[in-house]
């Protein structure tokens, strides 16, 4: 199989072994929303917040990096992230998704579809802590 | 065989809050 680019996190290839928050296992490609979103209830710290791609660029640096912008949470706080184009995001009732699925699919393996403009994916903010 | 924490798949959006 293909080598990953040191860039790219290993528990994105397809059969990464995942724990969720309640201790079961599921492999990368088969992890759902609510998977996500029940993880973060039983979590402490974290908490989910809705993160709409507004913008993505490709970069001046490198023709396989994208910047990509995000409104983040009910404040639509904008965020500017620098992701190689075939970082998967999980996007809300969609599943992975990534500026190069193609790349994506070719390199992880990990079944992918075009992140577009309008796309809310999940990300993760910390809980208040009091 | 390794095993992932479910967080190290989410980017962490940190906006800064205001309030």
């Amino acid at each position: 199989s293909a080598a990953v680019p040191p860039s790219l996190p290993p528990y994105f290839i397809k059969g990464s072994i995942i724990q969720l928050a309640d201790g079961e296992l599921k492999r990368v490609e088969d992890l759902k929303t609510e998977d996500f979103i029940q993880s973060a209830e039983i979590s402490s710290e974290l908490k989910i917040d809705s993160s709409t791609v507004e913008r993505i660029e490709g970069s001046h640096t490198s023709p396989n990096v994208a910047v990509v912008q995000f409104s983040v949470g009910e404040h639509r706080a904008q965020v500017s992230v620098e992701v190689m184009v075939e970082y998967p995001f999980f996007v809300f009732g969609q599943g992975w998704s990534s500026c190069c699925p193609d790349r994506t699919t070719q390199l992880l393996e990990l079944p992918c579809t075009k992140l577009s403009v309008g796309d809310v994916c999940i990300s993760l903010t910390l809980k208040n802590l009091r | 065989v390794p095993v992932f924490p479910w967080h190290s798949l989410v980017p962490f959006l940190a906006p800064t809050q205001s309030d």
